[in-house]
């Protein structure tokens, strides 16, 4: 563990809490993709198959339940709770994120570090993980008015993926061939992802305006 | 180098 890493898992940490104590304190999901909820889900649930097979440590085990539990009851709450799923905007929240997840699946089977099922799950979920903020950002462009909380949310989302970007860093520098291009090469088109968010949240932050970003 | 020394991330 370096602290890179560890950052970047409290980013990510924090980047969940916000979006849960938005959605259960104002009990609204104004804002918030539902699709890009759900195929943070499905990061999880693919990722984490060893869960309960491979220990790596208390905490590694404790994280994985906390990003598990708090996703799923994300989508549960925007799905089902009587009064949050009325502030779901589905008309504006309409990406088709189901026609995401096939390239992906096909890619991790071509392209992975060892043809088993846990490998092929375990490299589709790092795929799907750097598209999945896509319905989120359309969503964004489309409905144009960011609330706070979610403007933090996704800027803490974007950090967790820049602090990752310097733990393989560190880690390629300190370790024996730590080497591991699909995650990098993923994880790096993730990051980018977010730098047009970032450019206008940081322009908003330092004009001291209202976060817009533009049509 | 094992893919498995990447497992440890989340």
């Amino acid at each position: 563990m370096n602290i890179f890493r560890l950052a970047g898992d409290m980013t990510h940490l924090a980047s969940v809490l916000v979006l849960l104590l938005k959605i259960h304190t104002i009990k609204s999901c104004a804002g918030i993709s539902l699709k890009t909820q759900e195929l943070f889900a499905i990061v999880f649930l693919t990722r984490y198959l060893d869960l309960f097979t491979n220990f790596i440590s208390i905490y590694n085990t404790i994280m994985k339940l906390i990003f598990l539990g708090s996703s799923f009851s994300i989508v549960w709450y925007i799905r089902r709770h009587r009064v949050v799923r009325r502030s779901y905007d589905k008309d504006q929240d309409t990406f088709r994120h189901f026609f995401l997840m096939w390239p992906c699946l096909i890619l991790a089977i071509f392209i992975n570090e060892k043809f088993t099922l846990k490998e092929v799950m375990w490299t589709f979920s790092i795929y799907l993980e750097a598209i999945a903020i896509l319905p989120q950002l359309v969503m964004l462009q489309r409905t144009r008015n960011i609330d706070n909380l979610t403007g933090q949310y996704i800027f803490l989302l974007g950090a967790y993926r820049a602090f990752y970007i310097l733990n393989w860093i560190y880690r390629y520098f300190t370790e024996e061939h730590y080497v591991h291009w699909i995650t990098w090469v993923a994880g790096v088109i993730q990051t980018l992802l977010y730098g047009d968010f970032f450019y206008y949240y940081f322009q908003s932050w330092k004009n001291n305006v209202k976060l817009e970003l533009p049509a | 180098s094992t893919p498995s020394d990447l497992k440890d991330e989340l």
